[in-house]
């Protein structure tokens, strides 16, 4: 960084001065007054001269602070830990509130931009040593510095001051960038201290619940799906070493909490949370799909004769507030689907439809998932909207023999196991609360199974419905009623099938399934 | 299958928000009164 | 029917760095502010205990039932927290009133001989923090502001 001499010996004397007046009587008595003298230090020593030496001293500073605690680590465990720890903290939050004193009063008390200037370039200063120590110490990093200094800084540039109050969805927003850049996947050593920053009660008081006009959730849902974008790999495969154990129970906390505080959050963002979560992964994704507007009441599934079509609530649509329509990639394909759903030719659209879809022939990694997630809600969702034209509504009968059926009827038949799999989760990932979608998706699931001209896609369907029943609490309603359905239905004539009697244990399940269900 | 999602000791029944006395993702239980910030007047500030 | 994918290079990496860091967990404490006496540190204890919050302890009726003793040990050893206000709370509700100037709690017994904009002149008792003892005296003047 070839800093200027003498500036790394400044920096440490101002550092350690201001420790020991924040920490003074007169400091705790007065800390506005204490700041002021400070300040006028920093300018003596030159420090506030130029852009370019203030972030030359932040720089510094949080390096000397992280050395520090990095000094101290090492006997951070057992009874001393909490003593330990709170020397550390007596130097990080001390430099904690120097920024934040900082950030409060540069500028013109009304002019918030310098103020976010600045928090910006020290909230990038911090990230980018962060990253520099990730880089050197590799699997020697520790986190505690870094987190220390992102949570207090937060709590202090949230109190409830109108100051900081005029610039809070600046902060979210600069935390925002800074948490992003820092994600899991980019810093694998700083995720559980990130997860907590993330999930900590008052960035998510501020990022969910106090934010006005739910401004702060697409910031949020991002840092949802950087964390889940991280932890899908390790998912994707049964068996969980205990470091990806311990992430993944401290993300089911927090769904849990989102899940209870904030449903509608979870209602908006599902499409782009399931794209992101392994297929495999059936509890979590249970949980998010489970989620419904806290004002709507959930008829009871097990109802019987429950009429779900006659239910107000599957004329809404639901609000999707991922672009799904723009996963379609690429555009050509997107025009030959629209061209396809508005004639309903060519038909070699629909043979061609797997070579679109299928990327390798990896087991397992066969198909593009984002698209096939795309192309199954763009397609259901388009045939709500020609089925309304005709004044009619989505039923048994007025979603059969439409280009949009043709489209999944294709997919059920042409593609194999894994792709079928793949498929049909897409579908199932849309039997949610009572909507419109969910309404849709279930009578394409169910005609689907009365269709099929094979019972190998029955059976599949049943599979992938009973999956999901067989995890622990939450189901999704629409889960519940579509398996319902088709279990009681004479229609489908499910206890006809083989698949249901291929073994005593797998009949067992059934009927217990359909004995808590019926 | 699956974990049982009520033994990760957050109160699911509870008719008031989590996320004030979220402990974090790691905690076992809430947070406690004595854990939650509170503006009290500066002269409660004793210490 | 996906079955398991084996771990990119790269993730291989990650989970090296994650596992590193799994061997120092953030701790409870590092995401509260320093608390002089009672941080939030976790500790185990018998399982007969309450492993949970109680319901609704942090309720204004909840600290109404707790002992006086209890209530001034939280006043004093959990400040600035929601259950300094608590006790605070339910304090005045047992009639007791924070002085300022002497950062002690006292509580008026009979009315007072005096009463004017400034003083008041009563029998009372207030809680000496230094002894943890609490005294009566008579004739004791106070020069107090109320803090609702």
């Amino acid at each position: 960084y070839d800093d200027p001499p003498g500036l790394l010996e400044k920096t440490e004397y101002l550092l350690r001065e201001w420790v020991n007046i924040y920490h003074s009587p007169q400091g705790a008595k007065d800390p506005n007054k204490a700041f002021s003298m400070f300040v006028h230090q920093m300018n003596c020593h030159g420090i506030l001269k130029t852009d370019d030496l203030i972030t030359r001293f932040f720089r510094l500073s949080t390096q000397m602070v992280v050395e520090l605690c990095y000094r101290f680590l090492p006997d951070c465990t057992g009874t001393g830990a909490t003593n330990t720890r709170n020397k550390m903290f007596h130097t990080v939050d001390a430099y904690v509130k120097l920024i934040s004193l900082l950030v409060k009063h540069s500028g013109e008390a009304n002019n918030s931009a310098t103020k976010i200037n600045l928090l910006n370039k020290v909230l990038g200063i911090v990230a980018g040593v962060l990253q520099q120590d990730h880089e050197t110490h590799q699997t020697d990093f520790q986190q505690l510095p870094y987190q220390r200094i992102f949570i207090m800084l937060f709590l202090e540039l949230n109190a409830r001051e109108p100051i900081l109050e005029a610039i809070n969805f600046q902060l979210l927003t600069a935390y925002f960038h800074t948490l992003h850049i820092l994600r899991p996947a980019k810093s694998p050593g700083f995720a559980y201290a990130w997860l907590e920053l993330v999930s900590h009660r008052l960035f998510l008081g501020r990022m969910l619940g106090l934010t006005p006009q739910q401004k702060g959730w697409y910031m949020y849902a991002q840092l949802l799906i950087d964390l889940f974008k991280y932890l899908a790999p390790f998912l994707r495969n049964a068996e969980l070493a205990k470091p990806v154990t311990v992430l993944y129970k401290g993300t089911l906390r927090v769904l849990l909490v989102l899940l209870h505080d904030f449903p509608e959050f979870l209602c908006d963002y599902h499409y782009g949370f399931c794209d992101v979560i392994p297929p495999n992964c059936i509890q979590m994704r249970n949980l998010i799909l489970s989620a419904f507007p806290r004002n709507m009441r959930l008829p009871d599934p097990f109802t019987p004769n429950l009429k779900v079509d006659m239910l107000a609530e599957i004329s809404n649509e639901p609000r999707v507030l991922t672009e799904f329509a723009l996963m379609i990639q690429p555009a050509s394909f997107k025009k030959d689907l629209d061209h396809y759903l508005k004639a309903r030719t060519p038909v070699t659209f629909l043979s061609d439809l797997r070579s679109n879809l299928q990327i390798s022939n990896e087991p397992g990694l066969r198909y593009n998932i984002p698209l096939m997630n795309a192309l199954v809600l763009y397609v259901g969702h388009e045939a709500i909207t020609y089925i309304r034209k005709k004044g009619l509504s989505p039923n048994m009968t007025t979603i059969a023999h439409s280009a949009h059926m043709d489209i999944f009827q294709n997919l059920a038949v042409d593609l194999d196991t894994e792709g079928r799999y793949l498929f049909l989760n897409a579908i199932a990932n849309q039997l949610r609360y009572p909507n419109s979608h969910t309404h849709y998706f279930s009578c394409t699931l169910l005609y689907l199974f009365a269709e099929a001209n094979t019972e190998a896609i029955q059976e599949q369907i049943t599979r992938v419905l009973l999956e999901r029943l067989i995890v622990n609490r939450p189901h999704p309603w629409g889960l519940l009623i579509t398996f319902i359905e088709l279990i009681k239905n004479p229609t489908y004539k499910f206890w006809n099938h083989e698949f249901v009697h291929c073994a005593p244990e797998i009949e067992k399940l059934f009927e217990s399934v359909a004995r808590s269900c019926m | 299958l699956g974990q049982d999602l009520t033994a990760l000791g957050l109160n699911l029944n509870s008719p008031d928000n989590l996320y004030p006395t979220f402990g974090g993702p790691w905690a076992e239980t809430p947070c406690r009164a004595q854990d939650i910030d509170f503006s009290v007047p500066p002269e409660y500030i004793i210490n | 029917p996906l079955g398991p994918v084996p771990l990119q290079k790269e993730h291989q990496c990650q989970f090296q760095m994650m596992e590193s860091a799994y061997y120092h967990m953030p701790h409870p404490a590092d995401s509260e502010r320093v608390r002089h006496y009672l941080p939030r540190t976790p500790c185990q204890t018998p399982v007969y205990y309450h492993q949970t919050p109680l319901p609704h302890s942090d309720t204004l009726e909840f600290f109404q039932r707790l002992s006086t003793e209890t209530l001034f040990f939280i006043f004093y050893y959990m400040e600035g927290s929601k259950a300094q206000y608590l006790a605070a709370k339910a304090l005045k509700k047992q009639s007791w009133r924070f002085h300022t100037k002497y950062m002690m709690w006292f509580q008026r017994h009979e009315e007072p001989k005096l009463i004017n904009e400034e003083y008041e002149q009563g029998t009372y008792i207030y809680f000496d923090y230094e002894k943890w003892g609490q005294r009566k005296k008579e004739g004791f003047t106070f020069e107090y502001k109320y803090l609702e």
